[in-house]
């Protein structure tokens, strides 16, 4: 039996909305622990890992492991039938072969309940090791959302490099270039809008922006994303969710050959 | 020419 109550249904909504693109189909795993997910996207280049953690959750039960398969995008068209204010109940059974999305309004006079058909998925969970990097990133979500839309105007790679003068996004494509930096930056008046930029080493990758868009998808989580970055290691992107959790995209870098 | 690596080059099966 599980049963998981979200006070921030909110939430749940903008998460589905920032994985629906990457990937169609995935595992839903549930424990002690939370309600997470790992799936890449169909050409294995990306991968992205979600975590909820159980005392995130109003009311938390999960008797036993449980995998869910899920299609995202109908979940997500589930989801989107919830109030962003409604508390979103899930619940399943131990073999049940549905799971049921329950909205409440925050005042409790409308209640409604969509039942979802699960599926078999055959999904290969990766060993993600602990990395040490050699430059991380935070800065306002907003604002590299903002950088990776401008530059995927131009071209359709970004370079991302971080050094002393800080982190510069550069494209190249028929009609010309493009170098965007942004400099560590703490003197702003909310924690939100700062840049801070720790280097142990200076680093540059290049990556597609097709998945760097896709992921900042997720803008609307968090005001601050994290890139994370090491010579010939994909980038981790990670937007936090709310106090109870995190998504990180995972990209492969584009090697010279 | 940059080519585009596989993430299950990166990260083993567990």
């Amino acid at each position: 039996m599980l049963e998981l109550r979200l006070v921030q249904g909110g939430l749940l909504k903008k998460v589905l909305d920032s994985l629906k693109d990457l990937v169609n189909d995935a595992n839903f795993d549930c424990s002690a622990t939370g309600f997470s997910l790992q799936a890449m996207d169909s050409s294995h280049v990306a991968l992205v890992a979600l975590l909820l953690r159980s005392e995130g959750f109003e009311h938390y039960r999960c008797d036993r492991n449980l995998s869910l398969g899920m299609n995202l995008s109908n979940m997500a068209k589930m989801l989107k039938c919830a109030g962003n204010d409604d508390i979103v109940t899930i619940k399943a059974d131990d073999a049940a072969d549905s799971v049921t999305f329950m909205f409440e309004s925050p005042n409790q006079d409308k209640i409604a309940d969509f039942d979802m058909k699960l599926m078999d998925i055959d999904s290969e969970h990766l060993g993600i090791p602990e990395a040490e990097f050699q430059a991380i990133v935070r800065m306002p979500s907003a604002e590299f959302a903002r950088i990776c839309k401008d530059l995927s105007t131009i071209g359709d790679t970004v370079v991302i490099s971080v050094t002393k003068e800080g982190v510069k996004f550069s494209t190249r494509g028929d009609i010309g270039t493009a170098n965007i930096v942004c400099r560590h930056n703490t003197s702003v008046d909310k924690p939100e809008e700062a840049t801070i930029i720790e280097m142990e080493e200076t680093v540059s990758l290049t990556f597609a922006l097709r998945y760097m868009n896709s992921f900042t998808k997720a803008t609307p989580l968090a005001n601050q994303v994290t890139i994370s970055l090491s010579s010939d290691l994909p980038v981790v992107v990670e937007y936090k969710v709310a106090e109870m959790g995190h998504i990180r995209f995972y990209l492969a870098p584009k090697i010279e050959e | 020419v940059n080519q585009q690596r596989q993430i299950t080059s990166f990260f083993s099966k567990s």
